[in-house]
């Protein structure tokens, strides 16, 4: 599934 | 977390550092635009919305707290402590910036990654970070002079997203399914922004001489 991976960058 | 990426957040962490050296060791904030600082809180509050649900880390978070909490006390400084308002450059600092607000939360409406509130937030703050520095960049070409603390400022402003696009290109590269269009080509557009700034920044740094802008 192509989750939309969480922001994980500043 | 790869060292370009660590790069950008020390750099966009010395330039705020910069900044309140140059607000609290001058207590004056002439050359900056409030409106710009203004910008950047909106930024920083729209982009971590997550701050209390989503833990990424103890770096992650503590990082964020630290953007939150430094850009509302700068505006807040400029706004109300009573020496540093005074000494605000008012009349010229007359760039419309709610237009720019504005701006980045149509794009968002329109261009956003999913159609979820932290979502649109989120596309918001990067469009709206990739014009901040507008107000700013207007306020020196019209005051021309540039002190060496601003200078620096927005020396290392400008650059910290120049390292983001170097975390970008190296995790495209590394990591199979990472592709973040918004905040790479609204990365892209903000460096580009700065391009004249840091041109004149390095020929006076060059030429050992001081900042102009030509008005």
């Amino acid at each position: 599934a192509d989750v939309v991976a969480e922001h994980d960058e500043l | 977390m790869n060292i370009f990426r660590l790069a950008g957040d020390m750099t966009h962490l010395l330039s705020i550092l910069v900044l309140l050296l140059k607000i609290y060791a001058t207590k004056s904030c002439s050359g900056i635009s409030r409106k710009t600082q203004e910008l950047y809180a909106i930024v920083f509050v729209a982009r971590y919305l997550d701050l209390f649900t989503d833990f990424i880390s103890v770096y992650n978070t503590f990082m964020k707290v630290v953007f939150i909490a430094s850009s509302l006390a700068i505006v807040w400084c400029m706004r109300f402590h009573p020496m540093v308002r005074r000494s605000y450059d008012r009349e010229l600092d007359t760039f419309r910036h709610y237009f720019l607000v504005g701006a980045s939360f149509a794009l968002a409406l329109i261009l956003h990654e999913k159609f979820t509130v932290q979502e649109i937030f989120w596309a918001f703050s990067i469009y709206l970070e990739a014009v901040a520095i507008l107000p700013q960049l207007v306020l020196l070409q019209r005051s021309g002079n540039v002190d060496n603390l601003t200078g620096q400022y927005i020396f290392f402003l400008g650059a910290y997203r120049a390292f983001y696009i170097l975390n970008w290109i190296y995790r495209y590269l590394t990591e199979p399914h990472f592709t973040r269009w918004i905040a790479c080509v609204s990365g892209v557009v903000q460096t580009a922004l700065y391009a004249d700034f840091f041109y004149y920044y390095f020929i006076s740094w060059k030429n050992n001489s001081k900042l102009k802008l030509p008005a």
